[in-house]
């Protein structure tokens, strides 16, 4: 095992065990500015782990990313590894990440769906749901990304438990689901919430289940334009940015759909690069320059949120 | 593991709303076990399709058929797999 987050290999896909390893010398490195909490379990008995950066005080407002809830886009869990050390290494250095660490929190999950990465890396590579069982059904796992109660069970979501998009019997039927939702409402002061996918290059920001725009749309699609301006400004990557609806197709039970009705204002997800066309299987020398060039766009949305409170 | 010899991801090219429609009606079809990587949206918008190599002829004959314009993306996906998988090992290493 690795020893060090310094000498970790961040240009690689990881399992799950050297994922959880690699928090815990995080932890152990930045006891400080850094600790990890379980949330939860998953079905199949793996500790859900959220990483919480954190300068002090009482329940601040906070900033939440998650990685990793489609198993498969393997690339997501690799740049939320990174994301995880390059806070480590900027707070203190970085005013811009520093002052927003002197007001806010930030919650980090890197693997929202364990059972569905270790079946990645055991059984399955192209896997992408939970692996909970289904009544009368052979076939295995909910989308996560339709299992919230945002819209649930309408146009853009599946009844049939075979398919890719099932959205699961209830709203938060899948425990890596409700274990995000108990948190986000026991903590209740979450101004910013990003949910990362791959793979099309997108910012997307609520709604997916229904054509009505969003209330705060003009705000949010000027400040995914910034975004992305700013993550284009590395690489030249090309992102489309919009609601979820009109970008790319009607999803229902959506994380942030969830959230943005919540009361969580700065709601987006992300669908991270596939430039040379690999889709899910992207080269693992295409890991720093995703993360890079996402981070970008992070800081820009958490910038935001630290400088419009509500 | 999985094996994923001779599966193929197909970039498809819808050029109009009956394109898409007629794409769309391929994810109904159960036996052919298709993946959508990139699900059908708008004419124009590349779809993304892991086709298993027992679909690939009739998928590929289907899209012909329509003459709905693809190309392969990945030529075989359990080769690439291969490479992760080696690489993965060669770091631990």
């Amino acid at each position: 095992q690795v020893q060090s987050t310094n000498t970790f290999n961040y240009a690689t896909y990881h399992t799950l065990e050297e994922i959880y390893n690699f928090l815990d010398l995080l932890v152990a490195e930045h006891p400080q500015l850094v600790s990890k909490i379980q949330i939860g379990k998953t079905y199949e008995d793996r500790p859900i782990y959220v990483l919480k950066f954190s300068t002090g005080g009482n329940n601040r407002p906070a900033i939440w990313i998650d990685t990793g809830i489609h198993s498969r886009e393997w690339v997501t869990q690799a740049s939320g590894v990174w994301f995880a050390k390059k806070i480590t290494q900027d707070y203190g250095q970085d005013p811009a990440l520093t002052n927003i660490l002197n007001n806010m929190d930030i919650f980090l999950e890197i693997v929202t769906n364990p059972d569905g990465f270790a079946f990645t890396h055991s059984k399955n590579r192209m896997w992408r749901k939970t692996r909970s069982l289904t009544s009368n059904s052979l076939c295995v796992g909910v989308d996560p990304n339709r299992n919230w109660d945002a819209g649930f069970g309408n146009a853009g979501s599946s009844s049939n438990p075979c398919s890719e998009q099932y959205r699961g019997k209830f709203p938060n039927s899948e425990v890596e689901v409700q274990s995000i939702v108990n948190f986000v409402n026991h903590h209740g002061n979450i101004k910013a919430f990003i949910s990362i996918h791959s793979y099309s290059q997108l910012l997307l920001y609520p709604y997916g289940y229904t054509s009505e725009p969003a209330p705060d749309k003009e705000e949010l699609d000027k400040l995914a334009k910034s975004a992305v301006t700013a993550l284009s400004s590395l690489y030249g990557t090309k992102y489309k940015y919009g609601s979820i609806i009109t970008t790319i197709y009607q999803a229902s039970g959506s994380t942030v759909d969830w959230t943005y009705n919540q009361g969580i204002k700065y709601s987006f997800t992300f669908e991270l690069r596939d430039s040379g066309r690999y889709g899910f299987l992207l080269p693992a020398s295409q890991i720093v320059p995703t993360a890079q060039e996402t981070w970008l766009a992070l800081m820009t949305i958490m910038e935001h949120t630290l400088n419009h409170p509500y | 593991h999985e094996d994923f010899v001779g599966h193929q991801v197909l970039r498809i090219f819808a050029a109009d709303e009956a394109q898409v429609q007629k794409v769309k009606e391929l994810e109904d079809l159960q036996h052919l076990q298709l993946d959508f990587w990139k699900g059908p949206t708008w004419p124009g918008s590349p779809i993304d399709i892991r086709v298993p190599f027992h679909s690939l002829q009739a998928v590929k004959i289907f899209l012909e058929a329509q003459d709905i314009r693809y190309e392969i993306m990945i030529k075989d996906l359990q080769s690439l797999l291969d490479e992760e998988q080696e690489q993965m090992f060669a770091f631990r290493a």
